[in-house]
């Protein structure tokens, strides 16, 4: 199966 | 005082009704260089980065920084109220707590004002690296937004394959399979129809058609739509604005458990 991460998962806070 | 007099009005209707149903509340940043807009879904697996430039606007009057926060439903509402060949002014005064919209007939003798609360949003801002993608794919948008339409027939997942013969958007459910391929254009009549991937490796990757879907309302804005991917890197989708700037969305991949 797939799991769908979350953006912070790729792109850091500012 | 803030100041935008958008002469191509309907830029800004065609913008609130692509992000309204992905973004509640957001904050609008008024810079001297332009205005921009960073927002995730409720979800956070998704993100919408907007620019217009201070030039597309005429005029544009930027005093000082000023963040106008906004509900997308209420703007698109007040949006509503205009006529697609209006010009669009947004103003804000210095102390205010409301931003104005004014919306003014081509011959100038309609003039309708709305004045609007702003909302305090906490919204918490990524940053989002220059990036070398694998792969950028360019399509007609309206292309995008049939292929996405179709895929979504068969799942809730799509996955999409760049490689140096075209793209290749595939998915599969309880009910069967499918998939559209396109090849890059030899010859085309205009730009806009074109098909390009410019590769620098095949890449594959799978997304959720319902993010993808929410991302094509946004068509009326360009004739063209660029996709750029990346291995395990969140999908670019970009619209250009006319010559003033962009709406791009942003999307996490699936990923294999």
């Amino acid at each position: 199966g797939m799991k769908q991460p979350v953006l912070s998962h790729f792109f850091r806070p500012s | 005082m803030f100041e935008a007099r958008l002469p191509q009005g309907q830029i800004l209707k065609k913008l609130i009704e692509a992000v309204r149903e992905l973004v509640t509340d957001a904050n609008f940043e008024c810079k001297p260089s332009g205005l921009s807009l960073q927002a995730m879904d409720s979800s956070h697996v998704s993100l919408v980065s907007l620019l217009m430039r201070a030039d597309g606007f005429d005029p544009y009057q930027c005093d000082r920084n000023r963040t106008l926060g906004i509900n997308l439903r209420t703007l698109a509402s007040v949006l509503k109220c205009s006529s697609n060949d209006d010009i669009i002014t947004i103003r804000a005064e210095d102390d205010g707590d409301s931003a104005i919209l004014i919306f003014e007939s081509p011959s100038s003798d309609r003039l309708s004002e709305f004045d609007l609360k702003l909302v305090d949003i906490d919204n918490e801002q990524l940053v989002i690296p220059d990036t070398q993608y694998d792969a950028v794919v360019r399509m007609p948008s309206a292309e995008f937004q049939r292929i996405v339409r179709d895929m979504q027939i068969l799942g809730d997942s799509v996955t999409i394959a760049c490689s140096k013969d075209g793209v290749k958007f595939s998915a599969n459910g309880e009910i069967g399979s499918g998939s559209v391929r396109l090849k890059q254009s030899s010859a085309v009549d205009s730009e806009d129809d074109a098909v390009t991937v410019d590769l620098q490796q095949a890449v594959s990757l799978t997304f959720a058609l319902r993010y993808l879907s929410l991302f094509s309302k946004a068509a009326p804005l360009s004739p063209t739509v660029t996709l750029s991917f990346s291995k395990d890197v969140p999908l670019l989708v970009e619209f250009r604005i006319a010559d003033m700037g962009h709406l791009r969305f942003y999307l996490a991949p699936k990923i294999d458990e």
